[in-house]
């Protein structure tokens, strides 16, 4: 249905728009971006890596690699992934976190896919690459959880970073078929139920790359804001990892409210490359997922 | 882990780090240092100005890995760094008790 | 004993000395460096040209200590260097089997 | 094998280099580096100008050897760079796992 490939878009272009916007105040605290934007809301680029407006970093990268290893094979495909992985970090990405780098080089030197179990590989690297899982899978969520849990272990082993990929993977699922928020609400405090660590209510303002950090902000934004924009803009002032916190954020923005949420201001500075890939990829995505075949 | 310490010709310097990168490393600390060896200074073009001195410009290389690393990286440099004429120079392999990542606190292999 | 090696940024320098001296830490020796990691040089206008300076200048120090300092002075490098921006360095420790003061032909801890 | 580190007053680099090739040492990598310790920077004269500065310019020697030249190197080092006065440094002597020759994939002492 067409309802369903317009969120699915909207969800991929909003990761992508997170990400860019969140990138100019990556690694600042709140009280800075205060200081420096007022609320800062526009696509200009720059930041700690000196980006171009509407250009995107590791996290839209890594799930475009994740989108294409999937797509080409048409079947899931962890050496795929793990190939298109190994090609990006050798093509000097803008970024690649320190978790992340670590899981491509031994998946290049030692063929290794699956990192060892590691109580401190909590970051939020696995499940900022979610979206194009969720998509793929759509709507069977033991698909979901099987494919989410081997793309994370490419690089993080770690059962709270799992269990975030999955319940956004879940979420998103959700969102895209068209659930309410209150829905969507009730998985995010399933996730809550099990690891009180992700509690969210009260929000203590934190944003780094703890994967636990991350989705309190995620959720605090998600739920908080009333539109796409209301969502993104909250997540990124809180500054910190404000990409990935973006990314993530808009990604299940764009699921909830669809093409017609994401203001065209931002959508225009975009990288048309990036866009464009983005547009093909989500169908192809679609047109290979369960829910598709089934008709 | 290890620190691997390496004196090669300066010239080779973005050759050796591009190697590098291709499997996977970044992380590097480099110095400008100065040769005497077998390799005699005499008059040497260097950044266009004669040298009459009797080192010879070299670039050290410090890249701390992981245990699992340090025999492709050894191999990746003296691939890489080697002309086969004298003054190529010399890598060391030295032991590497702790690491720390000073932004983080992480320590070990994470550090590094 | 060991010797601790830093990389810490440059702006580093005096906090770090200031508080290694608090500790009661004096010796000290410093290179200036080029770091490459995870935080890019960039491209610079010089003289009117762009220079891509793909390197971040660093600050090392290296310090010869005691097993029973070592702890203190790695906590004291690590709580001060540090920023929390991608950057902020590496604390490297390696075995020091021994070490003599020039001038006296002390050994051991009486060395450093 | 061992990786010997010297730190030593500049003006004493040739008379050091001189003596270590009598005893057949050729091969050494000599860095600059800045000198924090008992010896005060206040103004000292460095190249025929004054510094006002809080650190003493030092020379890094850096010298792999094998375990049998260890003690002759040190030895050499230590009497010809002694002047007696506060500030003429030190002699770090750190665990050398591996060596290569770049030029030829020579390792151990072979490599040295
Ligand atoms: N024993 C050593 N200890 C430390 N550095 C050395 C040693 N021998 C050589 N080097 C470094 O390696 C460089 C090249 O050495 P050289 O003897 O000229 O040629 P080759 O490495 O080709 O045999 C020297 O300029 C010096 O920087
Ligand atoms: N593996 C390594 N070996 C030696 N030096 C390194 C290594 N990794 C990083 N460095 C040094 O530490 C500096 C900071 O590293 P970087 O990756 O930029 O950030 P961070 O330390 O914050 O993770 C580099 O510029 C370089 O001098
Ligand atoms: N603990 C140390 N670790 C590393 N380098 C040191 C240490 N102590 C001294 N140095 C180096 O040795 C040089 C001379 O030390 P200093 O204390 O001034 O005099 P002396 O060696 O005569 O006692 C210093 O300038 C510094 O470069
Ligand atoms: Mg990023
Ligand atoms: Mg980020």
């Amino acid at each position: 249905p067409d309802e369903i490939r317009d969120r699915a878009r909207a969800a991929f272009i909003g990761m992508a728009i997170g990400d860019a916007l969140g990138a100019t105040v990556e690694f600042m605290t709140t009280s800075e971006i205060a200081s420096k934007y007022g609320t800062f809301k526009d696509i200009i680029g720059g930041g700690w890596l000196r980006l171009k407006p509407g250009q995107v970093t590791d996290d839209t990268q890594m799930a475009l690699c994740i989108a294409r290893a999937v797509v080409s094979r048409q079947t899931w495909a962890l050496e795929a992934v793990a190939d298109n992985f190994a090609a990006w970090l050798k093509s000097r990405p803008v970024d690649c976190g320190d978790t992340c780098r670590k899981g491509i080089r031994a998946y290049m030197l030692h063929g290794t896919l699956e990192m060892p179990l590691n109580e401190w590989d909590a970051g939020n690297g696995a499940a900022m690459r979610m979206l194009p899982v969720a998509l793929y899978s759509l709507p069977d969520g033991e698909l979901l959880r099987k494919y989410a849990v081997e793309q994370a272990h490419l690089t993080h082993n770690n059962p709270v970073s799992d269990a975030a990929c999955i319940c956004l993977g879940e979420m998103l699922h959700l969102a895209i078929c068209g659930a309410e928020k209150s829905r969507l609400r009730r998985q995010a405090d399933g996730l809550v139920a099990r690891f009180p660590t992700f509690n969210f209510e009260p929000y203590r303002g934190l944003a780094t790359g703890y994967v636990v950090d991350t989705m309190q902000t995620v959720f605090h934004w998600f739920f908080r804001g009333r539109s796409f924009e209301e969502c993104l803009v909250g997540a990124v002032n809180q500054g910190a990892d404000a990409d990935t916190t973006g990314a993530i954020c808009a990604m299940l923005a764009g699921a909830y409210y669809g093409m017609e949420g994401i203001p065209q201001r931002w959508l225009k500075k975009m990288d048309k490359g990036v866009i464009t890939e983005i547009e093909i990829v989500t169908d192809k995505l679609l047109a290979a997922s369960p829910l598709w075949r089934a008709f | 882990m290890k620190l691997i310490e390496a004196i090669i010709k300066p010239f080779k310097l973005d050759e050796v780090k591009d190697a590098l990168n291709e499997i996977g490393i970044e992380g590097i600390t480099v110095s400008e240092v100065k040769g005497f060896g077998r390799q005699k200074g005499h008059t040497e073009l260097y950044r266009g100005a004669e040298y009459v001195v009797d080192f010879i410009p070299k670039i050290k290389m410090e890249i701390a890995v992981s245990d699992d690393l340090v025999g492709k990286v050894v191999e990746t440099i003296q691939n890489v760094a080697k002309t086969g004429r004298i003054g190529d120079g010399k890598i060391f392999i030295i032991p590497l008790e702790e690491a720390v990542r000073i932004r983080t606190g992480e320590k070990g292999s994470d550090a590094i």
